[in-house]
Order: C-alpha cells, then sequence, then structure tokens
C-alpha cells in the first residue's frame, strides 16, 4: 500500500502514500492527525531606508511573501529493528530527514538536515519545520522563558496595548530556546528543540521553528554583512504527544524532565582498548 | 584548574547574544568555533584526570586514588607503559569517530551529568563491513542495531564517516557517574551468539553498597 507506520508500545505514527508525516496514534487506541514538513520564507529586499524598505538579515526576520513549499513528495527508506524504528525522508537534495521512535522512549526524535540553502536565483531563505495537528489552541500557544517557566503567547496580540501588526508571520514569531506547545484542553503537543530557535503557532493546531536562513542583503543593524551561510546544519527536535486526562506524570513533567536529559545528554567518551582483553582492561 | 578556567573564559565570550543566536558574520562564528574547540581540547584533558581518579575510586575504596587504577591495570596486563586514554569524539554529530570506526576493541563510557538515573540510548559511528559484540561492564551482553546513516549525512564528511550506527541501550545510568561498555568488532558470521534480546537485568555499578539507595526510580 505504500503507506507505512514505526512505533513503540507508547504510539506509532503513519506516512501517508507521498511520504509524509500524517497520523499518530496513542496507546489507548486513538488516532490524531499529525503531519509535518519543510517549508521556506523568502527573505525581504530593500535599501533599508525607512521602515517599509528593510531587509530581512541577521537581526531582522522579514519574509516578502508567504510560505514556499520544498516538495510535493519525500523519497521515504523505512528501517524496522529490535530497538530502534526509523524513517529516512529525503525532501530535496538539500533537505533531508529521520524520523525515530526508540523502543522504549516516548517521544518522536526529528533528525534534520538543512543545506546548504541553495541561492541560485538570488533569493535569500528562511527554512521552517512546521508540524500540523486536530489541537484547537484557539490562538494561544507557550514557548519556554530562557529554558525556565512557559510563557502564554496569543496570536496576533499584546497583552499591554492593542495591536495592528503589519507582519504576521513575523510579528507572532518568538524566541524558543527549549520548548514551544499548544494544547486544548483535551491534547497537548509540544515540539522541544537543541538549540535556540524562531517559533510560533501561525494557525490552531500548528507549531513551526525556523532551523536555518540564508539571507543576501544586510539588513543595516550593525552586522554591516548579509547572513549568508554557506554550510548545512544538522539538529533535532523531540515531540511530544499526549491527552491531558490527568495522567500522572502530566505532559508537563514529562517535558521538564526531557528537557533536562536533552539539555544536560550523557557525555560519550571512547577508548581504545585494542591491546588488551576485557577482563584486563576492567 | 588552569584549563578550566580557559574554558570558563571563552564561555564567557560566547555568552555573546551574535553568539548564541547565530547573527554573526560567518567568519566571527568560524572563530568562536576555533575558540571552544581549543578549550574543549584543553580541558578534556583535566576531564581525563577526573575520569581517571573516579575509576580509580571504583577500582579499590582502600587506597589512594591517584595512581592507584594505573597501578592495578598494570599489575593485571603486565604492560608498565599502560595508558588510560578517555577521548571524546568531536564529530559525532555527522556520525564520525575515528576510534570507534577503526579499532577492533573498544569502550564507550557513558557518564550522566544529571542528578537522577537516566537510561539513554547510545549511537556509535561503526564500520558497516563488520559485526559487533556489546558488553557491559560485568560481561553480560547488551542487545543492539546496526542501522544505516542516511547518505546525505555522510556526505558531510566522506573521509571519516562510517555509513552505520550502533545503537544500544545504556540503562540505569547513575546520578552523576557512568557506566562503560566494551565494544569488540568482528566479521560478520563469527559471531557466537546470535543477536537476540535478552531479558534485562538492573545493574548496579560496584560502588554502591546495600545501604545505598538499590532502584532510583524511573523517569
Amino acid at each position: 500500500s505504500n503507506i507505512v507506520s514505526i512505533g513503540n508500545k507508547y504510539f506509532s505514527v503513519g506516512f501517508d502514500s507521498k511520504g509524509f508525516l500524517n497520523s499518530i496514534s496513542l496507546e489507548d487506541g486513538s488516532e490524531h492527525k499529525l503531519s509535518q514538513n519543510f517549508f521556506y520564507y523568502e527573505g525581504a529586499i530593500g535599501d533599508n531606508r525607512v521602515f517599509k524598505n528593510r531587509s530581512s538579515g541577521a537581526y531582522i526576520f522579514r519574509p516578502n511573501s508567504t510560505e514556499r513549499f520544498v516538495a510535493d513528495h519525500v523519497n521515504v527508506k523505512v528501517i524496522k529493528g529490535p530497538i530502534v524504528e526509523e524513517v529516512h525522508q529525503t525532501f530535496n537534495n538539500w533537505i533531508s530527514q529521520v524520523i525515530r521512535i526508540y523502543r522504549d522512549y516516548n517521544y518522536v526524535e526529528f533528525e534534520w538536515l538543512v543545506g546548504p540553502i541553495p541561492v541560485d536565483d538570488k533569493i535569500g531563505k528562511e527554512v521552517v519545520t512546521r508540524f500540523v495537528s486536530d489541537i484547537q489552541n484557539s490562538n494561544v500557544f507557550y514557548t519556554d522563558s530562557n529554558g525556565r517557566e512557559m510563557i502564554k503567547r496569543v496570536r496576533n496580540h499584546r497583552d499591554t496595548w492593542n495591536l495592528q501588526l503589519q507582519e504576521e508571520i513575523a510579528g507572532n514569531y518568538y524566541p524558543v530556546t527549549a520548548n514551544i506547545a499548544i494544547e486544548d484542553g483535551q491534547k497537548r503537543l509540544s515540539i522541544m528543540n537543541d538549540r535556540s530557535q524562531g517559533g510560533s503557532s501561525l494557525q490552531d493546531g500548528a507549531i513551526e521553528l525556523m532551523v536555518h536562513r540564508r539571507l543576501l542583503h544586510d539588513d543595516a543593524f550593525g552586522v554591516d554583512e548579509a547572513l549568508n551561510f554557506t554550510h548545512p546544519i544538522r539538529g533535532k527536535h523531540y515531540l511530544l504527544f499526549g491527552k491531558l486526562d490527568g495522567n500522572v506524570p502530566s505532559m508537563e513533567a514529562r517535558e521538564r524532565f526531557l528537557q533536562a536529559e536533552k539539555l544536560l545528554p550523557p557525555w560519550l567518551f571512547f577508548s581504545d582498548v585494542s591491546s588488551y582483553d576485557y577482563e584486563d582492561w576492567r | 584548574r588552569v584549563h578550566l578556567d580557559y574554558f570558563s573564559e571563552v564561555m564567557g565570550v560566547l555568552q555573546h547574544h551574535d553568539a548564541i543566536t547565530g547573527t554573526s558574520k560567518e567568519h566571527v562564528t568560524q572563530d568562536y568555533t576555533v575558540q571552544i574547540y581549543a578549550a574543549f581540547k584543553a580541558c578534556s584533558y583535566s576531564a581525563k584526570i577526573i575520569l581517571n581518579q573516579l575509576t580509580a575510586r571504583q577500582t579499590n575504596k582502600d587506597k589512594p586514588p591517584e595512581s592507584e587504577a594505573a597501578r592495578y591495570l598494570d599489575q593485571a596486563t603486565g604492560q608498565p607503559n599502560f595508558t588510560f586514554e578517555f577521548d571524546t569524539c568531536l564529530l559525532l554529530n555527522v556520525s564520525s569517530c575515528e576510534i570507534s570506526e577503526t579499532r577492533d576493541k573498544f569502550m564507550v563510557t557513558v557518564y550522566n551529568a544529571l542528578a537522577h538515573s537516566v537510561f539513554s540510548y547510545v549511537r556509535v559511528p561503526v564500520d558497516g563491513k563488520y559485526d559487533y559484540e556489546v558488553t557491559d561492564y560485568r560481561s553480560v551482553p547488551i542487545p543492539h542495531q546496526m542501522i544505516s546513516v542516511p547518505p546525505q549525512v555522510t556526505a558531510l564528511d566522506p573521509a571519516k564517516s562510517a555509513g552505520y550506527e550502533l545503537v544500544f541501550l545504556a540503562t540505569e545510568l547513575p546520578p552523576i557517574g557512568y557506566k562503560s561498555f566494551f565494544i569488540v568488532r568482528k566479521p560478520v558470521k563469527a559471531l557466537n551468539t546470535p543477536r537476540v534480546l535478552v531479558p534485562e537485568v538492573v545493574l548496579l555499578p560496584n560502588s554502591m553498597s546495600s545501604d545505598e539507595p538499590q532502584k532510583p526510580p524511573r523517569n
């Protein structure tokens, strides 16, 4: 059928016939919509003399349009084993990803590889990964405060003044140093990252994080140089999805533990013991 | 202390907001990388000393730790110049490690910096032309899985990337402590033990005595 799924005792995720993630099934048997894809924004270009002519650059995220798709289908390789199950996705020749579920972890790991971002068309690009679920979060999402408490964000809103957003995408972006989450009273989706990124929820059920940028114009805020990064970037996102039904530990507690484990991961040390038997070495 | 101070100073430099957010010029970012690399290598020397002393304490609690590990190992192997080296692999993020890809036998020591017990899946770059046996510090076989690395990742460092990773579960890593795993590579089909799952057992470090918590709560 060309439709595959990977999972463990806690949940499984399914992929559609085009290779995109499209569902998650929990251990109680419930199935929920959950998709993921990469997009990019094209950076605005201007002479920086007035606000409306500001270029997207090192300090400024200023897309000139809505997002662009990077692929309409994904090449997929599926690997299943007793310890880990993986789906290797190739979106195009500069974006690929491994979606991974370990036997004993209750989260999904996304290891993405993006770049070098092509600029042959002379257009700067800012690449985002976007997760879309069936959660009705009513414009509300949460981002962490430098790894500490989660702060409530409301789309197109500020608490202390009446907001008229001139830039509805960038104006709703917030810093995400550890975690971004949405919930609707029944379910909660959170994405944890391995480095600081910008993120938002631009529509109900969706979370997006910017993973890489390559821009060709300076934004006149002091760097005096375009943010023209030529290298590929590899990183990880951790997805937790669950019901808010009073289970212990709660979703927030699971996120908190996972945050500590991912931001202070075990250190690996390697020793060459070629010349010794194990017992002697020990 | 000199190395630790140097590392601290570099970490101070890298608190600059351009270093944190990636808004610096590319050659500045590369200089940040050079600085943190130099500091990391210098400090890894100190880390080796610390780990040597930790190992010595675990080896024999009654004797002074400073030279006990080296002395014990010398007696065991009969080789007076035994060196006790721990190395970090700074290219693990592109699935590359010189020791694990090229040595017939190597040890992976997993250090848990958290104040509570954790379990963690370990991924080690290996050469796909071989099969591997993984045992813990009591010679108990550990179930493992070989898995291919995507070609886009191996292309990042084609001179070094192995193309495969060995995955196994490190259980019950003690708080602010470590466990070591012994890995031997063998020609395919030469393994005596089939790759089957064995029952999980909770293994306590030798240094734990009976009046200490026997089984930290799992997260």
